[in-house]
């Protein structure tokens, strides 16, 4: 079960659809502070169900649709879709899954595996069958990595909990 | 359940006291189970550590660095229990000079046999070690967008720059 | 007092707005006080930023760079109203890039001339800024000991040696 | 009012005596993780009569003595001289002022200043008078600078009152 690819339109300052290849072991990426590396990140974490607004550092689920900048108009929606390689052939015997996310602002939210829609909870057992379910995939957020050290004793144990 | 955490945290602790070792080139650290009398279902999770050559002390009495290094030995820590297949990094490099990023590195290749990774970073030493690297411009301002990226060109990205172009 | 704490406020205002700009080449912010109705005794301060060319947003969604950038125009805002003879920063520059460190130097400069700075860092750009560089080795394993350091020989005092003796 | 001088011993790793000439308008520090910078900054603090151990990030004030490493024993005492040049000659006309400050193993406390012993009161007395009152040298400790953007509105006029 390996990452293929991720695709992001209007999803927070990546307004025109951008792709990247994720198909080696370990991909690194660069960039002057406030181009984009993190909200690659929160896309990851977007298309995977992520469900709290203040995860991706906003205070409503709507903040990661482009905004618009500098002569350029905000955008409508913000869909992810993330592709994944699955040797399991769980899906119809297809070799790929796609995993899509979109969001309006009118707050119209849908997801997709392999172009069809279906519901969140869909998105989650495909995620659990291959291994990724919540916590399944491990994702350390700038700046958290003290936080498993400045938790009090209680607080780590949930962490442990999580990932457990 | 108590049992499965139990299982879960005795390999994770394992797992950290050898992890920390290998980070640290040395030293020792332990977590253990506060409060274990009442119930083991109220416990708290303690951790010490030692870098090699210092005294035992309080985890906040090390270094920024130290911490870092001390974060990531737990957090490989509790992932080899239950390895996903990807793992994605948002410049956990940030606190470690270059001889902590390259003790870094080395213990994150013994991961990447069974989980691909996807790894922010400032960090020339950490560009250099991945297979293929990416660059966030932002050539119109406030838009995003991607280009590959060789590794004598980072410099180049990183000041907002765009290879081939200058 | 309230009418103290108005002044403070208005005036750090007025800083944070220039020093903002300064750091950004650009964009604008501003802190304004809130729940004023009931009580200025128990208003909290706002701040709201936006870089040059990007829309104006919650600063919860600015980057890591982008925050310690604000971070630092709030403090050095607020130093400008009482300076005092000297200022102490502790890796402030560890989420910048090149160029906003760049940004974040010239700036201080403006305060050197009345404020003696001491300033912790792993940025090669700051350490070429500074007129004294000392470097800090553990030569025995957890003892520090203090060096002089000339700016070309910063890389060895990096890694944890010593000049001279490589 | 300048700064021009500091020297440690037995305070956290600086076991040996330690000097430092502040005299320049920058002064870098700089070196490998661990090998005590941010054990400077904390002199500083300690010296200029802080009485927060977690603001040394230790659990009690005795945390700042030198507790021994590979081959070296604990020592009984942590001290700390910070020189200021005076030169609207406060102190008997004395141009130098010299403020130390010990303790022991014991929990003994002692303060000095230009060499004679006096109390925390007059150290901060010595301080409000050259401007170095209370939040009147401004230390930014390392991890800290985000912490006026993270905190809420009301923490941040906390923040606020003390530096004004
Ligand atoms: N919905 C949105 N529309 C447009 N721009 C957005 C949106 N959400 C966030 N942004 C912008 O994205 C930028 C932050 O990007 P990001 O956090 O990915 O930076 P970064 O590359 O990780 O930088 P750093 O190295 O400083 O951490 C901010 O400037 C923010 O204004
Ligand atoms: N009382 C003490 N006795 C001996 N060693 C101590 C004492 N207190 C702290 N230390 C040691 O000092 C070291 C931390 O030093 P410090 O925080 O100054 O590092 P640093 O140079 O700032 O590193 P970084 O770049 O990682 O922030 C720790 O390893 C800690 O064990
Ligand atoms: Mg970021
Ligand atoms: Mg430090």
């Amino acid at each position: 079960m390996r990452l293929k690819r991720l695709v992001a339109r209007g999803f927070k300052s990546f307004a025109d659809k951008t792709e990247f290849e994720f198909d080696s072991r370990l991909t690194g990426i660069i960039g002057p502070n406030g181009c984009g590396k993190s909200n690659v990140v929160d896309a990851i974490k977007w298309v995977l169900g992520d469900q709290r607004a203040k995860s991706l550092r906003g205070s409503s689920m709507t903040d990661v649709i482009f905004k618009g900048a500098e002569g350029r108009e905000a955008m409508g929606m913000a869909e992810v879709t993330i592709t994944f390689e699955d040797l399991g052939g769980r899906f119809d015997g297809a070799t790929e899954i796609d995993i899509s996310r979109r969001l309006t602002v009118d707050k119209e939210s849908s997801y997709l595996v392999n172009g069809s829609e279906v519901r969140l909870k869909d998105v989650r057992d495909v995620l659990l069958d291959t291994g990724l379910g919540t916590g399944g995939y491990s994702v350390m957020e700038q700046g958290r990595i003290d936080a498993v050290l400045s938790a009090n004793p209680e607080a780590r144990r949930a962490i442990f909990e999580e990932a457990a | 359940s108590k049992t499965l955490f139990e299982d879960t945290f005795h390999e994770a602790r394992k797992n950290f006291q050898d992890i920390f070792r290998k980070l640290f080139q040395g030293g020792k650290a332990d977590m253990f189970l506060s409060n274990t009398d009442d119930d083991m279902l109220e416990a708290g999770i303690e951790i010490v550590a030692q870098p090699p050559g210092k005294q035992l002390q309080s985890i906040n009495l090390l270094s920024g660095g130290e911490r870092t290094m001390t974060a990531v030995a737990i957090l490989f820590a509790l992932f080899k229990v239950r390895p996903s297949p990807f793992c994605i990094l948002d410049e956990v490099d940030a606190a470690l000079d270059e001889t902590n990023v390259e003790r870094f590195l080395r213990v994150l290749r013994d991961f990447i046999a069974d989980t691909q990774f996807c790894i922010v970073t400032h960090h020339k030493r950490t560009m250099a070690e991945c297979q293929v690297l990416y660059g966030i411009t932002m050539q119109r301002r406030g838009v995003s967008s991607r280009i590959a990226v060789a590794l004598h060109e980072v410099d180049t990205i990183q000041d907002g720059g765009v290879p081939g172009t200058s």
